[in-house]
C-alpha cells in the first residue's frame, strides 16, 4: 500500500458516500444517472468475486463489502425508494454499448483466460467507461448541482490517483499491469472537461453550466 | 507484456 492508492481509495469510498448523502438527506436522485449507478454495481459484482476465496487484508475485504454494500443500496435507493425523483428521461445511454463492448474486449484482452481474470478484467475496461451516462445526463440537463459535482470530482480524482500508484509501483518495485492502466488513463480522460469546469466554476462558488 | 493483475489492489 502507498499513499496515492490509499488517498484513491479514500476519494472512492468519500465520491460514493457524498452520493448515498446527497439521495438520502435530499430524498431525491434527480441528476443522478442510474444507468452509471447500474454499471458501477456490474463492475464491483465482476471484481469481487473472489472475495470470499482471496483473502488479501481485512483492510481490502471490509472496502469490498463496503463497495458492493453502497452500489447495490445506491441502486436501492434509485429504483425503489426514491423512484418517483429519478429522471428517466434524461438518462438515456444505452448500457448494451458498453457492456459488450467491455466484456467482448475483455474475452480478447486479458492476462488469463480464466473465469475469474475474464470477470476481473470485464470490470476493468467496464468501470473505464461506467461514467460516461452520469455525463452524458449532465450534458443533456446543462448543468449540475454542487453536490453532485463533488460527488463527480471525488470519483474521478480516485482513478487518477490510481494511476500515480501505479507509476510509483512501477519504479519502487518494478509492478506494472497494462491493462489496468491504460483503462485508468481512459477512464481518468473521460473527466477531464469535467475537471476544468470544477476548478474554473464550482469551486468559485458557481453552478456547473455546460455550455450549451 | 501486458504486465500482471494486482491482487492486492481494490
Amino acid at each position: 500500500m502507498n499513499i496515492f492508492r490509499l488517498g484513491g481509495d479514500l476519494a472512492h469510498l468519500l465520491a460514493i458516500i457524498i452520493l448515498l448523502l446527497k439521495i438520502w438527506t435530499t430524498r431525491s436522485c434527480a441528476g443522478i444517472s442510474g444507468k452509471s449507478q447500474i454499471l458501477f454495481a456490474l463492475t464491483f459484482t465482476a471484481r469481487y468475486l473472489d472475495l470470499f476465496t482471496n483473502f488479501v487484508s481485512v483492510y481490502n475485504s471490509v472496502m469490498k463489502v463496503v463497495y458492493l454494500a453502497a452500489a447495490y443500496a445506491t441502486l436501492y435507493l434509485m429504483y425503489v425508494k426514491f423512484k418517483a425523483t429519478y429522471d428517466h428521461n434524461h438518462d438515456t445511454f444505452r448500457l448494451e454499448f458498453l457492456i459488450l463492448p467491455a466484456a467482448g474486449l475483455a474475452l480478447i484482452i486479458n492476462h488469463e483466460f480464466s473465469i475469474i481474470e475474464v470477470m476481473w478484467t470485464f470490470s476493468i475496461y467496464l468501470e473505464a467507461v461506467a461514467i460516461l451516462p452520469q455525463l452524458f445526463m449532465v450534458s443533456k440537463t446543462g448543468e449540475a448541482e454542487s453536490i453532485t459535482s463533488h460527488y463527480l470530482f471525488a470519483l474521478g480524482s480516485y482513478r487518477a490517483l490510481y494511476i500515480v500508484n501505479w507509476v510509483y509501483r512501477y519504479y519502487s518495485e518494478g509492478f506494472y499491469d497494462m491493462i489496468a492502466t491504460l483503462a485508468g488513463v481512459v477512464q481518468t480522460v473521460l473527466y477531464c472537461d469535467f475537471f476544468y469546469l470544477y476548478i474554473t466554476k464550482v469551486l468559485k462558488g458557481k453552478k456547473l453550466q455546460l455550455p450549451a | 507484456e501486458l504486465g500482471f493483475r494486482a491482487k492486492d489492489e481494490l
